[in-house]
């Protein structure tokens, strides 16, 4: 796995997630990543990636609305002026 | 083990 550090230099995060616990891809993944977004910008996250913690917070076992809630709250909170992704290229939770 | 996850929903997509 590998822990990427997303600056906040955009208005918005650009990724889209699926997955969550309880369903057929039990970590979120990254779907869609936004050109022009923070994401994009920082160059490091990749479509099929899947996303492992958020600031040190496990995703493990959550469902998707409280791991999509889980990014945007760090995204938005002002105490940091970035996000700490920690990423695989695999689905380890399969 | 197999059956039983693709019993699993697709997940909604969520635009972060």
């Amino acid at each position: 796995s590998t822990l990427v550090r997303v600056a906040k230099s955009a208005s918005t995060l650009g990724i889209a997630i699926e997955g969550g616990a309880n369903t057929r891809q039990p970590l979120p993944r990254i779907v869609t990543i936004q050109r022009g977004g923070s994401a994009h910008n920082c160059g490091q996250l990749r479509v099929g990636q899947v996303i492992l913690e958020v600031n040190g917070v496990s995703l493990r076992g959550r469902e998707h609305r409280d791991a999509a809630r889980i990014i945007a709250e760090a995204f938005k909170t002002k105490e940091r002026d970035h996000v700490d992704f920690l990423v695989t290229e695999f689905n380890v939770a399969l | 083990v197999r059956e039983k996850r693709l019993t699993l929903p697709p997940s909604e997509i969520t635009m972060l």
